[in-house]
C-alpha cells in the first residue's frame, strides 16, 4: 500500500493489516505507520515497535473533555442521536441508570414517534430503572415531545433530561431537518439548557462512521460520542480518525446489552485492546 | 472518483503509446485504496488485486487504447463475479410449508426486514404467518405485532421461550394452511456460544427452508468474522444486506459473499415495508467502486 523499504517488511505488512482490520481506515493507517517509521528506524525489537505504535496512536486522541457536560443550573439536556439500530435507546437507558446511581434525578423523553414499538421499548426500560418518561402518542411531532419534556424537566427540577431520538440516515434531508427542529425548539424555549449532543456509533460500522460523524457535526453539532457493541469482535478503530479529524471526544462505550455494560471511554485501554 | 483517478494515471502516457507495468501497479494501488475505503476486507482486497494484476499485466491493459477504462472493466467484472454474477431468488417449495428464519447481529434490521419480506412475498401471492421469537429485547414482539398489523398479516408471539414460540408458529402455520412462515429472532453476537446454540436448536427443531443472515451494509472489516461464524455455527442459505439507502459503499457484501459462498438475495433500502429490493450484483459492484 505505502512506499516500502525492503528491510523486515513482514512486520510492517502485519501492522498495516492489524490497523486496517481494526477499521482505522487507509488515511490514519498511512499517517501512523509513516510516523512510526521515522521513529523506529534504528529499533529492531518488535516489542519496542508495538510500544511506539501504541504511543503514536494515543497521540491522536484528545487529552481531556471526556466527562458528561452538566449544568450548574439544572436541568441539563442530553440529546441522543445516530443512524438506525446503533443502540441509542438502550444507551439512553444505560446513561440514565448510571447517572441515577450517582445520585442525579433523571427524566427521559421518548421522541421516536415513528418506529414500531419505540415508545414501548423505552417505556419498559424506564420502568426498569424507575425513571419517569415523557411521551406522546405514536405519530406525534418529535419536537412537541421534546418541548413538553424540557418544560417538565424544568418544572420537576431534574438534574438531567435525556432525549432518545429516532434512528435516521444522515443523508436523509427531511430527517436531519427534523433533528434541527428539535434543537431549535429546545434552544429557543430554554437557551443554554442543551448541554450535550451525543452521537451514538456502532463499533461494527466501517468507514461510514466517519461520514456519519461529519454529517451530524455539520448539521447539529456533536459534543460527544458513544461507541456501542464493543463486546463484539469489531475493534472500532474509526474513532481514531474521528478524534483526530473532528476533535470530538468519545465519552462512553457500550459493552453489552445489560444496563451496567456502559463505561467511560479510556484511550489507553482502547489502544491496547487493538493488539489483543 | 476511481475512473477519473485512473484516467489521470494513464493519460500522461497516452502520447508515448506505451503503458508500463509500473503504471498499471499505480492504478492497482488506487483500486486497492478504493476497495479498502469501501470496507472490503483487507485480505480479500489483497487476493483480489493479485488476481486483477494477472489479468491487467497479461497484455489486456498494456495493449489497450483506453487502459483506464479497460482496467475498471476488469475490476468491475471481477466484482460482479465475486458477488454471485446474477440475482438469486429465494429457494421456496410450492408444495410444503416454507419456513424462513432471519438471524444476525443486534440492530441489523431483522424485525423490520421480516415485515418487508412478508409484504414482498404476500404481493407475490403467498399466504404468510409471522413469528416473533425475541423474548429478550424490550417490546420486540410488540414491534413485530405492530408491523404485521399494518400489513394485515397474522403474527404469533406466544410461547415460553424462543424455541417454544417457533414450534407454536409451525403448528399454527400448518393448522391455518399458510404456505410461508417467517421467523424473527433475537439479535445476538456470533461469539455468544449459548445464543448461537439456541439458533442451532431452533433450526434442528423446525428445519427451515431458508436461514437468511441479515447484515448491516455499513459493517466494516469485521464482516468476515461475523458471516463466517454464523455460517459455520448455524449454516445460512442467503443474505439480506440492509440500510443501503445510506451513503455507505457496502464493501461488506464482498466480504460476506466471499467468506460464506452464500448468495445475497435482497437489499434493504429504507425503513418502510416496500423498501426491500432484489439484489443485483452489478449495481452493488459499481457502488463499491465509488
Ligand atoms: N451486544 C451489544 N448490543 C447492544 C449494545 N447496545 C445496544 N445493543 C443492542 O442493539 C440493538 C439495537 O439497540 P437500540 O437501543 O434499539 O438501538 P437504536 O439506535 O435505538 O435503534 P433505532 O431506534 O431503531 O434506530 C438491541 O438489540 C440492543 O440490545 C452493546 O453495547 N452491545
Ligand atoms: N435506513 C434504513 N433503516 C433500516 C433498514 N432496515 C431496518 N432499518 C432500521 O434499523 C433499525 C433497527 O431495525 P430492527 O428491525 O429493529 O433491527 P433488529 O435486527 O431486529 O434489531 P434487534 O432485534 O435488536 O437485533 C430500525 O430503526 C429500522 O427501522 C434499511 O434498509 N434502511
Ligand atoms: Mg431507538
Ligand atoms: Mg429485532
Amino acid at each position: 500500500l505505502f512506499k516500502k523499504e525492503t528491510e523486515g517488511e513482514n512486520l510492517w505488512d502485519e501492522l498495516e493489516q492489524i490497523l486496517i482490520e481494526a477499521d482505522m481506515g487507509v488515511g490514519v493507517t498511512k499517517d501512523v505507520l509513516e510516523n512510526l517509521r521515522k521513529h523506529v528506524r534504528m529499533i529492531a525489537d518488535k516489542e519496542e515497535i508495538l510500544n511506539s505504535l501504541e504511543k503514536e496512536l494515543l497521540g491522536n486522541f484528545l487529552h481531556d473533555g471526556r466527562s458528561l457536560n452538566s449544568s450548574t443550573t439544572p436541568p441539563a439536556v442530553v440529546l441522543m442521536l445516530g443512524v438506525n439500530g446503533v443502540g441509542k435507546t438502550l444507551t439512553t437507558s444505560k446513561l440514565a441508570y448510571k447517572l441515577k446511581k450517582e445520585g442525579s434525578k433523571i427524566l427521559l423523553a421518548a421522541s421516536d414517534t415513528f418506529r414500531a414499538a419505540a415508545i414501548e421499548q423505552l417505556g419498559i426500560l424506564s420502568k426498569k430503572i424507575e425513571v419517569d418518561m415523557i411521551k406522546h402518542s405514536y405519530g406525534a411531532d418529535p419536537a412537541a415531545v421534546c418541548y413538553d419534556a424540557v418544560e417538565a424537566a424544568k418544572a420537576r427540577g431534574v438534574d438531567f433530561l435525556i432525549i432518545d431520538t429516532a434512528g435516521r440516515s444522515h443523508i436523509d434531508k427531511n430527517l436531519m431537518e427534523s433533528l434541527k427542529k428539535i434543537r431549535r425548539v429546545i434552544d429557543s424555549r430554554f437557551p443554554g439548557m442543551l448541554k450535550e449532543i451525543l452521537l451514538v456509533l456502532d463499533a461494527t460500522t466501517g468507514q461510514n462512521a466517519l461520514s456519519q460523524a461529519k454529517t451530524f457535526v455539520d448539521s447539529l453539532g456533536v459534543t460527544g460520542i458513544v461507541m456501542t457493541k464493543l463486546d463484539g469482535t469489531a475493534k472500532g478503530g474509526i474513532i481514531v480518525a474521528i478524534e483526530k479529524e473532528l476533535k470530538i471526544p468519545i465519552k462512553f462505550i457500550g459493552t453489552g446489552e445489560n444496563l451496567e455494560d456502559f463505561e467511560v471511554f479510556d484511550p489507553k485501554v482502547f489502544v491496547s485492546s487493538l493488539f489483543e | 472518483n476511481l475512473t477519473d483517478k485512473l484516467q489521470t494515471i494513464f493519460k500522461n502516457l497516452r502520447g508515448q503509446g506505451v503503458i508500463s507495468e509500473s503504471n498499471i501497479k499505480e492504478g492497482l494501488r488506487e483500486i486497492q485504496l478504493a476497495l479498502l475505503e469501501a470496507d472490503v476486507n483487507y485480505r480479500i482486497v489483497k487476493e483480489f488485486i493479485e488476481s486483477v494484476t494477472q489479468e491487467a499485466i497479461g497484455q489486456k491493459v498494456l495493449n489497450s487504447i483506453t487502459p483506464s477504462q479497460k482496467l475498471v472493466k476488469i475490476v468491475n467484472d471481477k466484482l460482479i463475479e465475486l458477488l454471485g454474477q446474477n440475482a438469486s431468488p429465494l429457494n421456496l417449495s410450492s408444495t410444503q410449508l416454507n419456513i424462513i428464519m432471519l438471524v444476525g447481529l443486534q440492530g441489523s434490521g431483522k424485525t423490520t426486514t421480516c415485515s418487508k419480506l412478508a409484504k414482498f412475498l404476500h404481493n407475490k401471492g403467498k399466504s404468510i404467518l409471522l413469528a416473533g421469537t425475541d423474548t429478550q429485547r424490550p417490546a420486540a414482539r410488540e414491534q413485530l405485532q405492530f408491523l404485521g398489523k399494518n400489513l394485515g398479516l397474522p403474527v404469533i408471539t406466544e410461547g415460553e421461550n424462543p424455541l417454544d414460540i417457533a414450534l407454536n408458529s409451525v403448528k399454527k402455520a400448518n393448522s391455518s394452511g399458510v404456505d410461508t412462515l417467517i421467523i424473527d429472532t433475537q439479535g445476538r453476537l456470533h461469539i455468544n456460544d449459548e445464543l448461537m446454540d439456541e439458533l442451532l436448536k431452533m433450526k434442528e427443531a423446525i428445519s427451515p427452508k431458508e436461514i437468511l443472515f441479515v447484515a448491516d451494509a455499513m459493517t466494516g472489516q469485521d464482516a468476515v468474522n461475523i458471516a463466517k461464524s454464523f455460517n459455520e455455527k448455524l449454516g445460512i442459505t442467503g443474505v439480506i444486506l440492509t440500510k443501503l439507502d445510506t451513503d455507505t459503499r457496502g464493501g461488506a457484501a464482498i466480504s460476506i459473499r466471499k467468506v460464506t459462498g452464500v448468495p445475497i438475495k435482497f437489499i434493504g433500502m429504507g425503513e418502510k415495508g416496500e423498501d426491500l429490493e432484489i439484489f443485483y450484483p452489478e449495481r452493488l459492484a459499481s457502488r463499491i467502486l465509488g
